[in-house]
Parts: structure tokens; sequence; C-alpha cells
């Protein structure tokens, strides 16, 4: 069986599946790919109440290895393209 | 779903149980999802009996091992179809039943918040919520949804019609039969004042619609207006039968114009008058009452409060006074230190307020002064726009007329002014040009319309005919070929 604790946590993938980073966010730029990351773990950091540094300190890490529930925390991220279209 | 509007309108939706953890067990697994489910009255449909009999099968429950989950909803919402599987919760295989309660896991729990997406709740912020993406533990056996899962969710499908009830009514006491209580005018409105003052009627049973309160209160889910020796009790905004009565005949012992009162969680009144507070047991005073204000909290103001407000949801008690309030904790007997704080944190809010209390939901805070009242939002700590509005009107379900005519002592005047004279000034400052503008653009404006539906209607006649043409024309290669 899977279990969270001992899976390689994979900070963007991880982001994105929950809603805080867009699919198509990171471009090419090393400075765009910075900027995006660290708004989106900010946004992450916001939403569970830990301190807003928007880098990957041991508290952030720590609560995204956490077990938790699948569904995204902000569905609107990924719904926001299509409803454009 | 919930973004889009969409509620569950069918009280038969049926769920299933596909398959179950092996860790725990199949008896423990469907006892807990039962559990989740249980609350509400959905169906359950054996996976067999519903395949035979083509029953729709609205909530599939499996158990997938994912990317280390602990649970996940899928919701598909198809308006043309109405798909046979809406939503499937998936609760991970990995997580046990009987985990250690620190490690936040319970198959019951991961149910709920899963039920909770399928439902159309997304996920909350507040850490305390069943819906915050890593819930706590919380204690299954006594499980109480949260008040933030429980706002979220009420948001969407409305406030319960039994919430609206009242959960332990007061015992009503046996009226005092008095002519204007006589079966035959029980449903008509009280007597009316003379129109030059606000006088009461004969028997000196004042008109709800009067206003001037001394204080406002919910008791057990139900409005007490409390004014001069009188006070009504209402619910669903209509005074109910009997009332407006004595206060000395229902609470034994308590003064006419009491300046506040409030529910304490052990369900006892607190009223307050002066430099001295009562506790009643229902109907009947404790006994060593009344005592002064001092003895109740050593910071609050010696000569009185304003209101007093239990905020019950989150366990506070409040006390108003001026432009000050305390915070007073009810265990410890004592004001919370740091308090008093300044009124503007209740930004909108006036300065020494009536009668306040908190909405069934508790998401907004109402107060009271003088005729008018307050919605506050507890969550974004400001007075919603548009207020203060009308308590005759929207709380008293007193008409237009009733309140225009008694429009006095409206800035929170606790004592009524009988010597005020009501002065009917008519204001005709409109120009006559202004009324004849006032007719000629909605009849250009009509003229307009009348124009546009004309043409539209021709340009469609000679669409018809042109399409009608080329019919023809295209008919005849076919038929010579055919």
């Amino acid at each position: 069986s899977v279990c969270a604790e001992d899976r390689t946590l994979m900070v963007e993938t991880w982001l994105k599946t929950y809603g805080y980073l867009l699919p198509h966010a990171i471009r090419t730029s090393d400075l765009w790919q910075e900027t995006v990351l660290q708004a989106a773990v900010a946004s992450m950091q916001r939403f569970y109440g830990i301190p807003v540094t928007g880098r990957l300190d041991q508290t952030t890490v720590e609560w995204m290895r956490k077990p938790r529930c699948g569904v995204p925390d902000h569905p609107h991220a990924s719904r926001h393209q299509r409803k454009r279209r | 779903f919930a973004l889009t509007g969409q509620k569950w309108r069918d009280r038969k939706i049926s769920y299933s149980i596909s398959n179950f953890t092996p860790k725990v067990g199949e008896k423990d697994t469907q006892r807990a999802i039962r559990r989740a489910f249980g609350s509400l009255s959905w169906l359950e449909n054996l996976c067999s009996a519903s395949a035979e009999d083509g029953m729709k099968v609205l909530v599939l429950l499996g158990h997938l091992v994912l990317l280390g989950h602990l649970g996940h909803a899928n919701i598909c919402y198809c308006p043309c179809c109405w798909a046979e599987e809406l939503s499937s919760i998936t609760p991970v295989e990995q997580q046990g039943l009987k985990l250690p309660p620190s490690s936040g896991n319970d198959l019951f729990l991961v149910a709920v918040h899963e039920l909770g997406h399928a439902l159309g709740l997304e996920h909350s912020n507040d850490p305390s919520a069943i819906m915050a993406p890593f819930y706590q533990y919380m204690d299954t056996h006594n499980f109480k949804l949260p008040l933030d899962d429980l706002q979220g969710i009420q948001k969407i499908y409305g406030v319960p019609t039994a919430m609206m009830e009242p959960t332990r009514p007061l015992p009503t006491l046996p009226t005092r039969r008095t002519p204007s209580t006589s079966k035959h005018d029980r449903h008509s409105r009280p007597p009316r004042p003379p129109a030059d003052r606000p006088a009461l009627p004969g028997n000196g049973r004042p008109n709800i619609c009067d206003g001037n309160f001394n204080t406002v209160a919910f008791f057990r889910r139900e409005m007490f207006v409390f004014k001069d020796r009188w006070f009504w009790r209402l619910r669903n905004n209509k005074v109910q039968e009997g009332y407006p009565m004595q206060i000395d005949q229902f609470w034994k012992g308590l003064p006419p114009r009491i300046d506040a009162t409030y529910e304490r969680p052990d369900g006892k009144f607190v009223f307050f008058k002066g430099d001295k507070y009562w506790v009643f047991k229902e109907v009947t005073a404790e006994p060593g009452y009344p005592r002064s204000l001092v003895e109740m909290g050593s910071t609050l103001p010696k000569d009185g409060i304003d209101t007093a407000l239990r905020w019950e949801p989150v366990g506070k008690t409040y006390f108003f006074k001026g432009d000050q309030y305390w915070r007073y904790n009810e265990e410890k007997h004592t004001t919370d230190p740091g308090y008093p704080k300044p009124m503007a944190v209740w930004k909108g809010i006036p300065d020494a307020p009536q009668g306040a209390f908190i909405s069934r939901e508790g998401h907004y805070t109402y107060f009271y002064r003088g005729k008018e009242y307050w919605k506050f939002d507890n969550q974004k700590l400001a007075v919603e726009p548009g207020y203060p509005k009308s308590v005759l009107r929207d709380w008293m379900g007193c008409d237009q007329s009733e309140v225009g005519r008694s429009g006095k002592g409206n800035r929170g005047d606790r004592q009524l002014t009988l010597d005020d004279v009501d002065i009917l000034v008519t204001i005709n400052d409109v120009p006559p040009t202004v009324n004849a503008i006032a007719v000629v653009i909605p009849c250009v404006l009509s003229l307009c319309v009348l124009v546009l539906v004309y043409t539209i209607f021709q340009f469609k006649h000679k669409g018809a005919q042109q399409s009608a043409a080329m019919q023809l024309y295209h008919r005849y290669p076919v038929q010579e070929w055919v």
C-alpha cells in the first residue's frame, strides 16, 4: 500500500494537484518560475494558517507531507481557463 | 457543483458501498460509512439489488489506493442525463478505523468529509472544520458538525426549518383576562393611541409598533421585547397570543424598565438594571439576587450596562456600555484581561446599543437601538451595507403606516417622551417640467421598440421567402438524378 509519508515530495506536483499552481503556470524563464512558485507556496501557507514566508521551510514541507484529502483546495484555479473559453 | 449553484434536490438519493478496505474489515467499513450517511435520510442500495431493479445509484462509495490521499470525491454534474454515477467517494485503503487519535484519521471522519464534497462543500481554511484538507481527529462517538461546516452547508441548502422552532420553549403562564384580550378581538390589532401622542391605551397595554423598547433579546430562539413593565414574545415576526404581558407576572421580583438581558450557557436568564443584576432559572429567581454588578466582574461599569450579548457558537459573552465593551468569562466569573475595548472594533455599530443577539446560524450579530437595527457580519467584522433598518417593520411586522405614525424617539431614547408632538410636513419640490419629461421619455422609448419589432418582422418575412426560393432551386437537379 502507498503511504503518504514515504513518498518523495514533488512540490510542483503537489501545488498543481491541490490547485495552487495552474497547469501551465511554469514557463521556461527561471525568474518567472521562482516568482510563480513563491506565490503558490505563500498561497498554500495562507490557506493552512502557517507563517507566510513564500519559501519551502520546515513547517511547510511537514504540512505538505501530511496525508490529506485529494480534492484540490482551490478548485477555481483549474477551472479558470475552461470557464473563459 | 456548488459554484454553479447546484444542490441535491432529490430527497431519495441513494448510495451504495461497492467494496471495503481489508485492513478495517467489511463490517467496520460499512458501519463507519453508514453512520456518516445515517444522519441524512438517504437510502442505501445493495449493489446487486440496484443492478437488478435498475435503480439509480447516485453516490458510489469505493476504495482506491491513490497517491496517499485520505480520501477523494469525484463530483460529476451532468445536467442533460443525470448520470447514474454522480459522485464517487473513495476513502483510501491505507487508513484504518482504529488508528491512534493523534494520526487524525478515522474512516467515519473521512466519509463525512468526502460526503461534504459530494454535497458541494469545498475545503475550508478553518483547521477545526471537518472540511479542512487535513481534518483533525474529532470525537466520533458524540460527533457534532463544527460550526464552520454547519455554516457552509447551510449557505448552500439554507437553515433547516426545525431549527427555527424553539427547542425548549418557555412555559406560558395563563394570562389575566382583560377586556382587550377577549376572544372576540384576539386577532385584531391592539387599539391605536390618539394621533397626536403615543399615549398608552386605556388599560395601559402598549402597542409594539410604538417602539422605544428598553431592550430586545433572544431566549430559546424566540424574540423577547421589553418595554417599561411589559414584554412581548415574538415568533416569526408575530406577537404571540396573550402578549404583551407584565414582566413581574412572568419573572416574579424583576423590576420594570430593565437595561439588558441574555441567556447564559446553562440556560438561566440574566437581567440587568442599573447597578444590579438578577439570575432566573426559567421563571424563578435564584436565591441571593439581585446582586451588585461589581460582584459579577470588578472591572464592569458600576452604574450598569447598556446591553449584553452571548455568542453561543464560540462561547463568549460581551457587555456593552457607552463607547466601550467587555468580554466576560462565564467559567471564571471575571472579565477577560485587556478589556474594556473601544466600540470601534465593532465597525459600524453605534455607541450604547440597547440590545444584541446572534443570528440562528451564527453568521451575523444583530444590534438594536431606538427603532433601528444593524446587521453585523461576524466574519468581515463590519456592518452590512444598507443598515440600519427599521425594527418595527422587519422584526415586529408593523406595516409602513404604523411605523411612520410612531416615528419618534428614533435615536435610542430610553424613556418615552410623552410631550413630543408629531408634525407632518409635505414637501413637493419637484418642478412641473420634470413630470413632463417623466411622461415623454417612456413614450418615445415605447415607440422606438415598436418600430424595431416591425423592422425585424419585415426582415424575417423577406428571409423566409428567399429561403423557400432556394429550396425550390436545389430540388430540381436531385429529382432529375433520381
